[in-house]
């Protein structure tokens, strides 16, 4: 359905956003590195089927390969700005404070706790989604902190937020359609949107009403 | 219990 797509799409914009700004103007203020690595955990852990070779169909299986293999990248293109721009790097790494085992740990308890079946598939899957729900913490955590975020932090957070936004009426679409309701999914993703939503209020008053970017 | 739905979303 529409909402699904339009979801996934912006999930790729996003990234996108995130790889050309960064891979052009080797640039990384304002961008959580943290965030980023959990990324990676995220898809690693999620799209362990792949490996199963169950594949569901060309699109599935593609955007799986591209999320991770972006996700990497990113991470990737980051370190290089180490070399391009240590000073910038620096104070990346220093205002990048929330510590991730504050976030992980809990996750996978929780995973633990609220899963399909005890398999270490479903397990990881599970994980993923907890921590997806999460994984943004750290980048919000920096925003606050700093009070400022440059364009690309905030058209990178705008689209990734919607992502998981336009899940929403897709999940009440197939419950209705398809008799479909993915609890964990659902409520996971909820919480990750709640999460974004004063983010959202910001950037609309912020950047769509004009001007700069900050925060109270 | 496993409600055998498919993880067919990304």
């Amino acid at each position: 359905n529409i909402f699904r797509i339009l979801g996934d799409l912006s999930h790729l914009a996003s990234i996108v956003i995130l790889l050309r700004t960064v891979q052009k103007t080797q640039r990384v203020d304002g961008i959580s590195l943290k965030t980023q690595i959990l990324y990676v955990l995220v898809f690693c852990t999620r799209y362990l089927d792949l490996l199963t070779f169950r594949w569901k169909s060309v699109y599935n299986t593609l955007m799986k390969m591209v999320f991770i293999g972006a996700s990497v990248r990113v991470i990737q293109l980051i370190q290089g700005c180490k070399i391009q721009n240590p000073v910038a790097y620096k104070d990346m790494i220093f205002r990048d404070t929330l510590q991730i085992k504050y976030l992980v740990g809990p996750c996978a308890v929780l995973a633990l706790i609220f899963n399909y079946k005890f398999t270490l598939l479903e397990l990881c899957w599970s994980f993923s989604l907890w921590l997806e729900s999460v994984a943004i913490l750290p980048q919000l955590f920096m925003l606050s902190r700093s009070g400022k975020a440059s364009t690309l932090t905030t058209h990178y957070i705008f689209a990734l937020g919607l992502y998981r936004a336009l899940y929403i009426p897709n999940w009440i679409w197939r419950y209705y359609s398809e008799d479909r309701l993915e609890k964990l999914s659902v409520f996971t993703g909820l919480l990750q949107t709640a999460l974004y939503s004063d983010f959202f209020y910001i950037y609309y008053k912020k950047v769509v009403k004009g001007a700069g970017f900050e925060l109270p | 219990a496993h409600t055998g739905i498919e993880h067919d979303e990304l």
